[in-house]
């Protein structure tokens, strides 16, 4: 059960998806609602890590790779990039 | 930092830095491992309430509170959801979770760019001095997103995203990684951002030198610093049985050796392990070793856990030697046990006595500090190089500043070599990296904000890079520590940074969010690249046409195709030139290493009447011959008016 576990956790990636925010459907009040709405419609339990609205537009979450590239491929999506691990120098 | 505000010039100009209000009133945020808020050099004595522009927070988290934030530290913020996304909750017994610094980079980086003047400061009585940020007048905001397994860039992001909210006016990022397009790196889409606000974002150009094409940091809104080394140094010679001397460097503080030569061994002829040379864990043997001084190769392991490791087999002392791959370039520790590192050639020398005496003996003999070393700067091997893997056509790194073996603010939760058995508690700490020389130009950047409030980011880097020297007071070019040979702009960009010119650089090539969509509209972005990049909808002018060649950016990175044909090359640069000093006219001069190919300048000479006039010029460069495929060529251009000198490098690469 716990490689079981693990191997499901580790089918598990973080991700940040980066929003075309003037393409949200006028069916939603406030952009966070899309961005749930699409998140929603990939996968029933991911959360969202962070909502960025300076940097970029969008959100960090938790997805499997075929669920990122499901994402990618919607409306209003404008990629979808892995996390990245930076290093101090 | 001690004797880098000196051999910086800003010991001889206080008069320049204004210590006005508009000198305090410049934020830097700090991206790193957080802060230490009980370092000396966070007291805000002498510092005016936080300016009223500030939005940032204190948050409080493990052992810290509001109360650790001041005048001087205004703004302390942790950023873990991403980390802990990935590798689950943080034991609060091993980090803080809170902006507390576990680590000592974050520290060090912070009291580099901004530090108030402490006193008496030294590492163990070495680097004795005044110890001083760059901006000593500065704000400080750090936030903390570097964590003991890394920092992740959805964390980062979370940062910047906050940073900019909370107006810092400028951001220092001393992390770098990967070398994807500029639309796929998180730390060049939230630089886009912050630049677009007006912040100035100076990171480090990695430490992956000397190689070439080995940057990180490459986005032409990103400042990327190169490290150079200092005028200081910390001997420690080692003296063999046959009576040679070599020179070395060390930090170490301790019990010396017994005053006589001591029993010499190699690491590799004591162990029996395969990379036995290298004194990793579990390779030595104490028969072997005890009671003797140990050579040990770099590489692999840190340096300073070898010596954890030779100390702990028994040892007396350590000789450390390079490699190829580090060359000349000696980087001083504060080890557990004496121990000096030594350079590749006086390595092998070393080897071929350890090898040819049958009884080989040595000592080392610690010097302490001594400054007024020359030549210097001379540009660290370990930092990294170019050209730019990602556009060839913009120049980078950008400038270099002082990284070799830099004394800053250290955290009180870990000893001056981060060893887990190192129980020293030090209040300041000597280390290297480009990291160390990011934060320089960090605190240099918000002197000439503070004097020039109104001058954009494009502004303020430009004044840093065009008034960069390239060579010594000798007219000697600067040196690189991996070759013993002139370096190039591939390695120092537009050279050294001189902050007392900078306040003053005549000219400036300045940039506007505008100038760097058009430049990805040059690299043929796609319009959801360029959305995802800027962070909104932008469609480039389709009857326009967009040329690298036309970026206004301080130097120049000129590409011809090897073998041209006869059809010889010729590239037309456009550059446009701000006024920024008093009303004058200015004359251009070329001078350049290689007939290859011929530079024209129209017009040669610019006249100025008033301040913020802006006038154009175009560079012509003329293929003359062709040189073998991935040659390199340098040149220069200077525009001067007898007292201001805005230089340029050029670099001529064929592909």
């Amino acid at each position: 059960a716990a490689v079981e576990k693990n191997t499901e956790e580790q089918r598990w990636s973080t991700y940040i998806v980066h929003m075309a925010k003037s393409e949200m459907p006028a069916s939603f009040e406030h952009h966070l609602h899309w961005y749930d709405s699409s998140l929603k419609s990939v996968s029933d339990s991911a959360e969202m890590i962070y909502t960025y609205d300076n940097v970029i537009h969008g959100f960090s979450t938790r997805l499997t790779a075929e669920q990122a590239q499901t994402l990618e491929s919607q409306a209003g999506i404008l990629s979808v990039l892995p996390e990245l691990k930076y290093e101090l120098h | 930092t001690t004797r880098t505000p000196e051999f910086l010039g800003l010991d001889k100009s206080p008069d320049m830095f204004p210590d006005s209000n508009s000198a305090s009133d410049v934020i830097v945020g700090v991206l790193d491992t957080g802060i230490w808020p009980e370092s000396k050099s966070f007291d805000d004595t002498g510092l005016g309430p936080v300016p009223s522009s500030w939005k940032g927070e204190c948050e409080t988290g493990t052992n810290f509170t509001t109360s650790n934030c001041n005048r001087k530290l205004i703004g302390a913020r942790f950023f873990s959801k991403g980390y802990e996304a990935t590798l689950g909750p943080i034991d609060t017994s091993k980090e803080s979770k809170s902006p507390r610094d576990d680590d000592g980079h974050g520290t060090h980086t912070a009291s580099t760019a901004a530090g108030s003047v402490v006193d008496q400061a030294s590492l163990l009585g070495y680097a004795l001095g005044k110890a001083r940020g760059m901006a000593t007048r500065a704000r400080i905001a750090v936030y903390k997103v570097c964590w003991i397994g890394g920092c992740f860039s959805s964390d980062i992001l979370a940062a910047m995203e906050k940073a900019i909210e909370d107006n810092v006016n400028v951001l220092s990022m001393s992390l770098g990684g990967g070398m994807s397009d500029y639309f796929r790196d998180n730390v060049a889409i939230g630089a886009f951002a912050a630049m677009e606000k007006g912040i100035f974002i100076s990171c480090s150009a990695g430490n992956a030198g000397p190689s070439s094409y080995s940057l990180s940091n490459q986005a032409p809104w990103i400042t990327t610093v190169g490290a150079g080394t200092l005028d200081r140094d910390f001997p420690a010679f080692v003296s063999l049985g046959n009576g040679k001397n070599f020179s070395g460097v060390s930090l170490f503080r301790g019990n010396s050796l017994p005053g006589k030569l001591l029993p010499f061994v190699y690491a590799g002829n004591a162990s029996n392990a395969t990379n036995g040379n290298l004194c990793m864990i579990g390779t030595l043997p104490p028969d072997k070793v005890a009671g003797k001084i140990v050579l040990c190769d770099r590489g692999v392991n840190s340096r300073v856990q070898k010596g954890e490791v030779v100390k702990e087999a028994g040892a007396l002392g350590m000789v450390l030697t390079n490699t190829a791959a580090n060359g000349e370039e000696l980087v001083a520790d504060a080890h557990l046990l004496p121990a000096t590192a030594v350079g590749e050639k006086s390595g092998d020398i070393i080897k071929s006595y350890l090898f040819s005496d049958p009884n080989p003996t040595a000592t080392i003999l610690f010097e302490g500090t001594k400054v007024g070393i020359q030549p210097s700067p001379v540009v660290a091997a370990f930092s990294s190089r170019g050209p730019n893997s990602i556009t060839l056509e913009i120049l980078k790194p950008d400038i270099i500043a002082p990284g070799v073996n830099i004394l800053a603010g250290w955290s009180g939760n870990v000893g001056p070599t981060g060893l887990s058995i190192d129980s020293r508690r030090v209040s300041f700490n000597i280390i290297s990296g480009t990291s160390m020389s990011c934060p320089h130009v960090s605190g240099l950047a918000a002197l000439v904000k503070a004097a020039h409030p109104d001058w954009s980011p494009a502004a303020i880097r430009s004044a840093l890079m065009t008034t960069a020297y390239t060579v010594y007071k000798n007219g000697q070019k600067l040196q690189d520590t991996s070759t013993g040979k002139p370096a190039t702009p591939f390695d120092y960009g537009s050279g050294h940074v001189d902050p007392v010119a900078a306040l003053d650089p005549g000219l400036v090539y300045d940039l506007t969010a505008a100038d760097y969509l058009s430049f990805v509209c040059a690299l043929n972005y796609t319009s959801p690249q360029i959305s995802s990049l800027a962070g909104r909808k932008f469609t480039c002018d389709a009857s326009k046409k967009y040329s690298v060649t036309d970026f206004n950016y301080p130097s120049f990175s000129v590409v011809f195709t090897s073998g041209g044909g006869s059809k010889s090359n010729v590239v037309k640069y456009t550059r446009t030139v701000t006024n920024v000093g008093s009303p004058g006219t200015y004359k251009v001069s070329l001078s350049s290493e290689n007939p290859s190919v011929k530079i024209s300048v129209e017009p040669a000479s610019l006249n100025f009447a008033a301040i913020n006039e802006k006038k154009s010029y175009t560079v012509t460069f003329t293929e003359v011959s062709s040189l073998p495929l991935n040659s390199n060529s340098f040149a220069r251009l200077v525009w001067s008016d007898g007292k201001r000198n805005v230089g340029s490098p050029i670099a001529f690469s064929w592909n």
